[in-house]
């Protein structure tokens, strides 16, 4: 997995 | 962001406000899991720690501000403020037996061995179990005040929104976060026992009886 992958949810 | 996502949010932030203004007002935390409290303020610091890092939206960022902000503020009002009416003898459960494990389990099952990644896990896993504490000490004394199982239904129900936000986006978005998702139903699991309660004898009494 893209460990960048924002994480847009809380 | 669809709206079983954004539902999810205001129910996790009306759960919370709910808390506040219950200690707040009441000028009481009785019948309040400190613990459990606690072991929130720690999913918030861990998993915002992005806050330092990223910029996502102003949404984002506000909401991640008032958890963390309204978490230290409800365990400063239970610890410090209305400590004398914190009920510590029924606020026993090992919250070792949970953070040691949960820690555990973050560094071997994750997404990337990175500090910021580990943390996430850590806090995604963590907060799956954090209510235990608060659902013991209902349990140990048989009771909840009305307004703290109003509390106990908007966390549970946050997360099960939460479920379905993750459903729709798999289905429209092809996203897909096996952690989260089974970290969600484990959390959503521990609330069922007190829904059925909620929902068959919340209504007209003025405190929910748990049998013991």
């Amino acid at each position: 997995d893209d460990p960048s992958l924002e994480k847009d949810e809380l | 962001m669809n709206i079983f996502r954004l539902t999810g949010d205001l129910s996790h932030l009306a759960a919370i406000i709910i808390l506040l203004l219950k200690i707040w007002k009441t000028r009481s935390c009785a019948g309040i899991s400190g613990k459990s409290q606690i072991l929130f303020a720690l999913v918030f610091t861990s998993r915002y720690l992005d806050l330092l890092t990223s910029f996502i939206s102003l949404y984002n960022t506000t909401m991640k501000v008032i958890y963390i902000g309204c978490a230290y503020a409800t365990v400063y009002l239970i610890y410090a403020k209305f400590k004398a009416t914190y009920d510590g003898n029924h606020d026993t459960f090992r919250v070792e037996f949970l953070v040691v494990p949960v820690g555990g389990l973050a560094f071997l099952v994750n997404h990337d061995f990175s500090p910021l990644e580990i943390l996430w896990t850590f806090s995604i896993y963590l907060e799956s179990v954090a209510i235990l504490p608060q659902l013991f000490m209902i349990s140990k004394t048989g009771e909840a005040e009305t307004i703290t199982t109003h509390y106990l239904f908007f966390l549970g129900l946050y997360r099960a929104l939460y479920l379905i936000n993750w459903i729709w986006r798999f289905y429209f978005e092809g996203f897909f976060d096996m952690i989260a998702i089974v970290a969600g139903v484990v959390q959503t699991i521990l609330y069922c026992d007190f829904f059925y309660l909620y929902v068959t004898k919340g209504e007209g009494r003025s405190q929910l009886s748990i049998p013991t």
